[in-house]
């Protein structure tokens, strides 16, 4: 079985502003 | 076919033809009859000229033109120089005069390798050697002392009044002419850019040929020929010399090098150092390794002893995303496509490592894959692997599934 990609969006970033990618 | 490269194509040692390397060059003389016009000698009486011109232009058989210098007072006899500029640097085998007036009792043949600005003595005639220039008459040369100007007291009779010869051989007696490409002192010795010949002393003419007849003999120098026998100085590596675009003389150069003796390797061919020519190697210049990725590089001596004196070359700036020595492997964030050879513009591709799920932007630079973050998977690490879910974590992307 493949497991889906990462989904960027389910990601919270609020504590982590910095690690953020740019798109 | 190009004598530089035999029947396969292989470079081989090559010369430029042996030549006069004085016909038709200007040669300045100190002193020149003529002005003002005496009874030889009138520089604007076309059947009484004898301007420097004539000592290198073309003698046919029993008409040589003679260039002469002015007329001296019986008791102070002066020096005269005659100065020829190869326009390059030769490599000399013979210098040679033949005189229209009897010989000087001394002649002083030097030579230059930088163009004129310093000389070094290459020969001297003298009846008398020790009292004029210092030199044992007749001394041999030894393997210490090759590059040493000798005096005979040879060539400066009187007699033939006319005709008369002064030759100078400059490897004649010197002991390792016979091993002449192993030998960097006697290739510097005869390595010249200009002659300069210095007459002292002057032996009577006949009353014929004096210009006041009833003073008695003259006293002057005149040369019919000046010659100075040798290659176009190439190390080796070419065939012929030239016109530049300047109208310099230049070597052809072959053989991967370049400069006016082709004293130097071309740019990017830097692999070993540069070497002349000799019978058993061509000693070519080699092109770096550097896979189609640089243009330029550099020599480095410390690697070409490490390698057994095969391969010094460095390459610079590798691009295409390469790296090394010889661009041969992929700089750091980018990894070998195995797909392609190394000369490919692709050969290296970027390593795109996941911004969240790998620890970091270096992949191996073999497989590719990127290191990734615990519970992370995949060749740029974007999954989470099996028994594994995706968090809301960017620190831990990937969570054990309870």
């Amino acid at each position: 079985d493949v497991m889906p990609t990462l989904d960027m969006t389910l990601f919270d970033w609020t504590d982590y502003e910095d690690l953020k990618p740019d798109s | 076919p190009d004598p530089c490269y035999d029947e396969h194509g292989l470079p081989r040692r090559c010369v430029p033809e042996f030549v006069n390397a004085a016909f038709g060059k200007e040669v300045l003389a100190s002193s020149t009859c003529g002005r003002p016009a005496t009874r030889q000698c009138d520089a604007s009486d076309p059947r009484k000229v004898h301007p420097p011109s004539y000592l290198t232009d073309l003698n046919t058989a029993g008409n040589m033109t003679c260039w002469r210098s002015e007329s001296f007072p019986r008791l102070s006899p002066q020096n005269v120089s005659l100065t020829l500029s190869l326009g390059k640097k030769f490599e000399v085998t013979y210098v040679s005069l033949q005189f229209c007036s009897p010989r000087p009792e001394s002649v002083a043949i030097s030579k230059s390798m930088d163009y004129g600005k310093n000389w070094v003595p290459y020969q001297y005639y003298s009846s008398q050697c020790r009292k004029l220039f210092g030199k044992p008459s007749r001394a041999s040369v030894t393997k210490q002392n090759e590059q040493e100007a000798l005096c005979t007291d040879g060539h400066t009779d009187l007699y033939p009044l006319t005709g008369g010869l002064i030759a100078f051989s400059t490897l004649d007696g010197r002991p390792s002419a016979q091993d002449f490409d192993n030998s960097p002192v006697l290739q510097d010795w005869v390595t010249a850019t200009d002659i300069r010949v210095i007459f002292s002393r002057p032996q009577p003419t006949s009353n014929r040929d004096s210009d006041t007849a009833e003073d008695g003999p003259g006293f002057f120098y005149s040369v019919g020929e000046f010659q100075v026998g040798g290659r176009c100085k190439c190390n080796g590596h070419a065939s012929r010399c030239g016109k530049d675009k300047e109208g310099r003389l230049v070597c052809d150069c072959k053989h991967n090098t370049e400069g006016p003796e082709c004293d130097r390797c071309k740019p990017f061919h830097y692999d070993r150092p540069w070497q002349r020519a000799n019978a058993r190697e061509a000693n070519e210049c080699m092109a770096c390794t550097c896979n189609l990725h640089a243009r330029r590089c550099r020599f480095n001596m410390e690697l070409y002893k490490l390698s057994g004196r095969k391969s010094g070359g460095v390459c610079l700036n590798c691009r295409h995303n390469t790296a090394g020595r010889h661009c041969h492997y992929c700089k750091e964030g980018f990894y070998r496509d195995v797909s392609r050879p190394i000369t490919d513009r692709r050969a290296c591709k970027a390593c795109d490592c996941h911004p969240v799920g790998a620890a970091g932007k270096t992949c191996n630079q073999t497989t590719g894959q990127c290191p990734c973050k615990d519970g992370v998977t995949g060749l740029t690490c974007n999954r989470c692997a099996k028994g594994y879910q995706q968090s809301r974590s960017p620190i831990a992307p990937c969570i054990k599934i309870p």
